[in-house]
């Protein structure tokens, strides 16, 4: 008996090939190549004593528990079981041979010298992944999802969302942290639109730059374990958007489309030991954020080319009416413009817009002014006329008039927008009592 | 003033005492400055007359608003910056009041008001104003029967044509050789005491524009042979009018 070395190809040789094989004799061959491989052989040169049944020399084949034949004879001779040009392959990577010779050869007295046989056998790679090529029932590879044959070899892998376990064949759901970066995409229960798995524990992010927003639209069907008068108590989908609940969904009715004003969003699924719903599915899109509709903080306020939406990055102009200034706190602003920003909001506030106020008009040396508009006030449009102290000091206006105007620039301006007031000059020459002759 | 009559407040506010070598009159022009004549400040015939003109400003006390020395008085001194006499005027010269005539620029403006207003200077284009008989008014605190006024006065003068003033001036020149030039005037009358006198110097002599409605300084009290006693010689204002608005509007 002789073990065959484990090597991917070789040969065997009757006893004394390629002389005449001795009578009575018995030899064995056990061939083992590889795992991952099959033994596959054919006899190159084949010449034993025919007998019916092969009675007297043969060879028999086994592999895989199995008898694969007995063969004698020669060649072209109908007597016996010449293997011709016959493939024998195993299902495993064994192949036991064994040679029997009787006690003579001889055929009516005449000894024939049979030279015996010379058989090579090859590793043959095993695709394990073929179902048929399993020797036994019992001993499919059984890849639970995928299975990827390779010479002298297999493995196994498994869908998207589950993760191939310890043993190398099972799979098992693994979506606890999954990442969605692009800026649009599905996400769904594993086996959607199949019943989900029970204890689930599955965590889905979604994450854009700053300044996006996500919304999520539910699509058909929907279905998550739930109870009539408890709310969600098997089963939850819970999102959340920078770590704020937005809500928690169960039953069958779809929460429909969620605008989510945020970058980051996390889908949480949570399930139980049972149910058989089909779960759910989600088509994500993200949109620029939106900040708030601008609103004017009163009548003289106005927005430069008012947009119907404003999103990140784009920004506003706000400025008066004539006649007012801009105004944040009690600081006067020569322009204001506001940004919307990552997270929705504004980078500033909107200004309001404050009259402007000429303050008090400068007095005229030996005169006096008097407001000519009511109420009496310094603010934009007042208007006011200088006056000297008459009979002694005459008003000299040029030709710019007495009246003044507060102007929008914050001066009080003449009609010809000079700001600088009459003049009281001395009149000479007109005494209130002048000498005065009665007697003639 | 001889032969005169006591003003009232607001007959003459532009009149103003001064008191610079003695007491002297002026007349508030605008409201920062005062016409006078030259003497009041440079006496002819006083022999230390090397004083500058800040430091006389400095001394100068010019009152303004009453009818009354003492009220005057209590209203206080205003203050003068600056003294502009006239180039032709000559101290050394005794018998000539050519050019007698000087402004005085007031450190603060004064206010008008019933008592304090100045007087109008003549158009160049009036003809009439020096015409003989052409009859003025010369208010002032001088001399009254010998004695300092303490109100103020007034009297009224007719102008005189130049050759009555010269010949009554030939006839008195035996005693005083005076010069009169073409930048005087004489008023008054040879008869009757009305006159004005010393301590009158530097008022004005006024007149009333009937055109206009103002009165209008004419001539400044300047110089006479004795008071009363004849013309009285009064510096023509006509005659320096581009001088005097030179000095006041390049203020």
């Amino acid at each position: 008996s002789t073990p065959v070395p484990r090597k991917l190809f070789g040969e065997i040789r009757s006893p004394g090939y390629p002389k005449p094989y001795p009578n009575n004799n018995i030899s064995t061959w056990d061939i083992h190549v590889p795992k991952g491989y099959v033994v596959k052989l054919t006899f190159r040169f084949f010449d034993l004593e025919p007998s019916e049944s092969c009675f007297y020399d043969y060879v028999k084949i086994n592999a895989d528990k199995k008898n694969l034949g007995r063969y004698c004879g020669q060649l072209g001779l109908t007597i016996g079981n010449h293997p011709g040009r016959k493939e024998f392959v195993s299902k495993k990577n064994r192949m036991h041979l064994e040679f029997h010779s009787d006690f003579s050869n001889e055929d009516n007295g005449t000894v024939i010298p049979y030279r015996g046989f010379l058989a090579y056998y090859q590793a043959v790679d095993l695709d394990e992944c073929d179902p048929s090529n399993a020797a036994e029932e019992d001993e499919k590879p059984e890849c639970q999802h995928f299975c990827h044959n390779y010479v002298g070899g297999y493995f196994c892998s498994c869908r998207t969302g589950y993760q191939l376990q310890s043993d190398h064949h099972s799979c098992k759901v693994e979506c606890s942290s999954e990442l969605f970066t692009e800026a649009s995409g599905y996400l769904s229960s594993p086996e959607y639109p199949q019943p989900y798995p029970e204890y689930l524990r599955c965590n889905y992010s979604i994450r854009l730059p700053k300044g996006l927003s996500v919304n999520l639209k539910f699509l058909e069907p929907f279905e998550i374990d739930d109870h009539q008068q408890v709310h969600c108590p098997y089963d939850q989908l819970k999102i959340q958007a920078r770590g704020r609940e937005i809500g928690e969904f169960c039953g069958k009715e779809s929460p429909g489309s969620i605008e989510t004003n945020s970058n980051e969003v996390d889908i949480l699924f949570l399930t139980d030991e049972s149910g058989f719903s089909r779960g759910w599915k989600i088509r994500y899109t993200s949109e620029k954020i939106r900040c708030p509709q601008p609103v004017p903080r009163d009548q003289f306020t106005i927005i430069r080319d008012l947009q119907p939406v404003y999103q990140f990055q784009d920004y506003l102009i706000v400025s008066c009416e004539t006649g007012y200034n801009l105004m944040e706190g009690n600081q006067k602003l020569q322009s204001f413009t506001a940004v919307c920003q990552a997270d929705g909001t504004w980078h500033k506030s909107m200004p309001r817009c404050e009259i402007v106020n000429c303050g008090n008009p400068t007095n005229l040396t030996n005169g006096a002014f008097s407001y000519i508009n009511t109420p009496e006030n310094n603010t934009y449009q007042s208007v006011i006329t200088y006056r000297c102290n008459e009979p002694y000091y005459r008003i000299v206006t040029g030709t710019r008039g007495d009246r003044f105007t507060c102007s929008a620039e914050g001066t009080w301006v003449d009609q010809d927008g000079r700001v600088r007031i009459p003049v009281c000059l001395p009149v000479c020459g007109k005494p209130i009592n002048p000498v005065t002759e009665v007697q003639r | 003033i001889l032969g005169g009559k006591s003003a009232r407040r607001g007959n003459f506010p532009w009149q103003a005492l001064t008191a610079i070598h003695g007491r002297g009159g002026g007349a508030l022009l605008g409201d920062r400055w005062i016409l006078t004549a030259a003497h009041t400040i440079f006496p002819k015939g006083v022999e230390d007359n090397n004083a500058n003109l800040e430091q006389l400003a400095e001394k100068a006390d010019i009152f303004l608003g009453h009818t009354k020395v003492e009220e005057l008085h209590k209203l206080g001194n205003h203050p003068v910056r600056r003294i502009f006499i006239h180039p032709d005027y000559k101290p050394k010269d005794e018998y000539n009041f050519d050019g007698d005539i000087a402004l005085l620029e007031l450190k603060h403006p004064v206010t008008l008001g019933p008592t304090v207003q100045p007087i109008c200077l003549p158009d160049t284009n009036n003809t009439t104003l020096y015409m003989d008989g052409h009859v003025g008014y010369v208010s002032g605190f001088g001399v009254e029967k010998n004695f300092i006024s303490n109100e103020l006065k007034y009297v009224s003068l007719p102008a005189i044509a130049r050759e009555k003033c010269q010949h009554w001036l030939d006839s008195k020149k035996r005693d005083l050789p005076m010069v009169f030039s073409e930048n005087m005037f004489c008023a008054g009358f040879l008869k009757i005491k009305r006159d004005t006198c010393q301590g009158d110097s530097g008022s004005v002599f006024t007149v009333l524009d009937m055109e206009s409605g103002h009165w209008v300084a004419t001539g400044i009290v300047s110089w006479g042979i004795g008071c009363a006693e004849g013309y009285g010689f009064y510096t023509k204002i006509i005659n320096y009018l581009d001088w005097i608005k030179g000095i006041i509007r390049e203020d």
